[in-house]
């Protein structure tokens, strides 16, 4: 079952390594952008997981009340052979209905592209109507192994994204503002 | 079968980037190394392999050989929301018999790093047993996706390492120059 790897991978290679390190990443960001609102309540890692594998490169292309704000510090780290392979991570700015400004620490899991990609590869083994299943397993296998890590506890929100309201441009910055709402 | 997924997500997430820009980033090494000797055989990745996935984050610490000479230019690409996420490969120097230093671009398969520590945790499902037959699945499967890309030929060297040999210090540094002098 490739999203029971996928998720594995994602928390070995990545997960583990980064989240003990993002609340330093971010008090070293807060400390020189004087401007950023990166409140206790947006200080874990939002990773989105849409349903249908659609995944953007910039968040601002989902939604216009989403805009780029600026990177958190690199973290370099020596890892098989590659020496000081670059961890970073980005922090986006998202509009409240009233245009007030929230910040957040945000990406989406990458290895949904993986899946997303092997569905229209013939010979990857499988296709469209099992990646909705597959993106629910890694889903799963995902937060089952993050909640049993004491490394990750409370350093990240999982937002699975439902694509039932896709047609609602502003999707995205609702669902984030929804999660960093229920922190604040 | 996580060898599968993970070689698709190697092949999709990594090389199918990074191979088609190596050559460039080899020429602008050398431009700015003058004492570099990456010569025509070497502007291949070399792609370790260890049957036993025992993986080293320096290969220095492998063989006295080795050593780390620097790192290719950096290259940044948009990825899931990640902005300018940073793709590197280390330079590395070899002694041969002679004491002859040869240069070549080489690194482990990081996803060999998922499959070990897989086999570390009781709750992701196999063990030491499988984990060779999951190295030697991942080496066929990732030589099967590269040989039929158009994007990746010839831009890369796969080396599976046989274990056998570990007890001779210098088996790391014999395996690359083996590899590289076949293509000088
Ligand atoms: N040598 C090497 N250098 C790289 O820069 C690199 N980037 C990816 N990979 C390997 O390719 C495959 C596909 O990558 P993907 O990004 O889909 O999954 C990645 C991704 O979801 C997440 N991850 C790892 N590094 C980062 C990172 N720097 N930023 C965001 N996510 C990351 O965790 C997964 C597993 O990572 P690795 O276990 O390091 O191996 C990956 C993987 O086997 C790399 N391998």
């Amino acid at each position: 079952n490739v999203a029971h790897g996928l998720a594995w991978s994602f928390y070995l290679g990545y997960l583990r390594l980064v989240l003990p390190r993002l609340e330093e990443s971010i008090a070293a960001f807060s400390a020189t952008h004087q401007a950023s609102k990166l409140g206790r309540g947006s200080r874990k890692l939002l990773i989105l997981v849409p349903l249908n594998a659609n995944i953007s490169h910039k968040l601002e292309d989902e939604d216009d009340r989403i805009s780029f704000f600026d990177n958190l510090p690199n973290n370099e780290i020596d890892r098989a052979g590659v020496r000081g392979r670059v961890y970073k991570h980005s922090v986006y700015r998202v509009l409240d209905e009233q245009k007030k400004a929230h910040e957040c620490v945000v990406e989406y899991a990458t290895p949904l592209l993986t899946l997303y990609s092997m569905s229209q590869e013939t010979s990857a083994g499988f296709g469209e109507p099992e990646r909705r299943q597959q993106v629910l397993l890694f889903y799963r296998t995902l937060q089952d192994i993050l909640e049993h890590s004491l490394e990750c506890r409370n350093r990240y929100r999982l937002i699975l994204l439902n694509d039932e309201h896709e047609d609602d441009p502003n999707f995205l910055s609702k669902a984030l503002l929804r999660h960093l709402q229920q922190q604040e």
